[in-house]
């Protein structure tokens, strides 16, 4: 059945006490994830019913990731980090990652929704802070390709001047940021009017090109819309109007 | 209309075209070429367009002219956005009799209601004999629910919020939050003390007691800081350490992270520092304690 939210957090105590076969267990339980329950589980039952979060991709909660990224830790179970959804990466007690796993364990975290977290909280400036140094990345604002490919959402917390002295695979880390800041979105527009790689200049872009650029494409400023072939802009719309059909006004709006 | 119509009246045809709104590029061209009984008509069509702001103050103008005593119940139905360009004052003339006109204009996909004209929305249709059922409780969503007055709270029935989904109320204010945790506690009742009590109780925290409090405290629930920081700040000072231990639970640690939040910096100052160190999260500023080596059973004794 397709419980909600909250009938499934009402169920699942009950459900974990009758059985231990979590494979079972359909995505709409799973997002029941109760702290108090799974307290109570073994470290075997602990990991493999975090391990069918991640197989169902089933949605949880800031609170219920904290307490699994808890539990498992009070387990001694964060070594086995790649059977666990990235959501709950991110709530991992950081002190506990060691150094020779620490490539691994950050550019899994890194695609997990950093917006679980509360910017600027202590746990999202952490979490950075460590990938930068894991990486051997240290204050450089130029980052390479294999760099930003680890780094995922994280880019997002960065200093915008990130954005113009980095490799162009940057803008693919800007498509994971749940909202650009305003100094990020001039930066942005800074670097696709300069016309370099990958997509060049703007008057030689087509709707595909701006179909690419998913969601950057809402920040992209006025001079630059101006400077994109007029055919290649209502064409881009009226997909863009396909697309959203039948969402919300806000959406269109944007 | 102030000027002309120059690029021809609109018509359902030209409506059938997802961007018709490019050949009237101003407000002024739309009020021109827009005719009354088209939009009566087309009012839904017209609204699937992405229109800026000002073309809607056009299309309210037109709609209050053709209904001056306020906008029939069918056609409220098809407001979606345009809805919120009506006040509080205008929304009392209209007939709010049906709860699919309610949930059409609370639909959360066209914009979200200001305090004022979504009291006066939720007051017209409980004037038309509605009642806040449990769906009409999830409509509203614990925001809007925050909204409404503490005499349309009391009129809630305990069983739609039995059967009502998760309402976060975090956002009201404390002596709403006692009146829905009164309904609640009253609406969970039968399963208090079962293992799924905690999660229906859960949201409506906010305005628990603390002798309330205290019994969850005993029964293992492992709150979340979020909830945590949510309880009455008053209630939250007269709790015990033993008491905050049996709450958190497994969360405990994050308690230290959430140490200058203000009701919890309260709740530390009032606590022996020899309590706190019980807790072993690195908590500080608790009272020096009176006794060398005193713990609370200690106190307890020496009092």
């Amino acid at each position: 059945k397709q419980w909600s939210s909250q009938q499934a957090a009402i169920l699942f105590g009950n459900v974990l006490s009758r059985t231990d076969n979590y494979t079972e267990l359909s995505a709409f339980i799973l997002q029941g994830f109760q702290c108090n329950a799974a307290g109570k589980l073994s470290a075997g039952q602990l990991s493999s019913l975090v391990r069918e979060v991640k197989m169902k991709n089933a949605n949880l909660s800031d609170g219920q990731l904290s307490c699994a990224a808890r539990l498992l830790a009070n387990h001694n179970l964060d070594a086995n980090f790649t059977d666990y959804p990235p959501d709950v990466l991110l709530f991992f007690p950081l002190d506990q990652v060691d150094g020779a796993n620490c490539e691994r364990f950050y550019s899994l975290a890194s695609q997990g929704d950093l917006s679980l977290l509360a910017n600027g909280s202590a746990q999202r400036t952490r979490l950075l802070e460590n990938a930068l140094r894991c990486f051997g990345v240290g204050n450089s604002t130029a980052l390479r390709k294999e760099h930003l490919q680890h780094l995922g959402a994280f880019v997002c917390d960065m200093d915008a001047s990130v954005i113009n002295d980095s490799d162009p695979e940057v803008l693919q880390n800007l498509k994971l940021c749940p909202e650009l800041s305003n100094s990020q979105v001039m930066a942005l527009n800074t670097r696709l009017s300069s016309g370099t790689p990958p997509y060049n200049a703007p008057e030689s872009w087509n709707d595909s090109t701006l179909e690419d650029l998913g969601p950057l494409a809402f920040y992209i400023n006025r001079s630059i819309w101006n400077r994109i072939n007029g055919q290649e802009r209502v064409a881009f719309f009226r997909s863009l109007s396909d697309a959203y059909d039948g969402q919300s006004a806000a959406q269109k709006e944007k | 209309a102030t000027e002309e119509c120059q690029s021809g009246p609109i018509t359902a045809s030209t409506l059938e075209d997802p961007l018709f709104i490019i050949l009237y590029d101003s407000a002024g061209q739309f009020d021109a070429c827009l005719d009354k009984e088209v939009l009566r008509g087309s009012l839904a069509t017209l609204l699937e367009q992405p229109l800026p702001n000002d073309y809607l103050v056009v299309m309210k103008r037109k709609l209050d002219e053709l209904y001056p005593s306020g906008v029939p119940e069918d056609q409220l139905r098809l407001l979606g956005f345009l809805a919120h360009q009506y006040n509080a004052e205008e929304i009392r003339r209209w007939n709010v009799t049906s709860s699919d006109t309610l949930a059409a204009l609370l639909n959360p996909d066209n914009g979200a209601w200001d305090a004022a004209p979504l009291r006066e929305l939720v007051a017209r249709y409980i004037a038309s004999g509605g009642t806040l059922s449990n769906p009409i409780l999830d409509l509203l969503g614990g925001v809007y629910l925050c909204y409404l007055g503490e005499d349309q709270l009391q009129q809630i029935n305990p069983e739609a919020i039995r059967n009502a989904e998760k309402l976060d109320i975090s956002t009201c204010p404390q002596s709403k939050k006692d009146i829905l945790y009164g309904k609640a506690s009253t609406a969970f009742s039968p399963e208090e003390g079962t293992s799924p009590y905690y999660s229906l109780i859960q949201p409506y925290l906010g305005g628990a007691s603390a002798e309330d409090l205290k019994k969850l405290a005993r029964s293992q629930v492992d709150m979340d800081i979020n909830t945590f920081l949510n309880l009455n700040p008053e209630e939250l000072q007269a709790l015990s350490v033993q008491d905050v231990r049996g709450l958190l639970g497994v969360n405990l640690p994050d308690l230290k992270g959430a140490e200058r939040e203000p009701s919890v910096a309260g709740w530390i100052r009032r606590q022996y520092q020899s309590d706190l160190d019980t807790l072993r999260i690195g908590l500080t500023g608790g009272m020096p304690s009176p006794l060398p080596t005193g713990s609370s059973n200690d106190r307890v004794n020496a009092s």
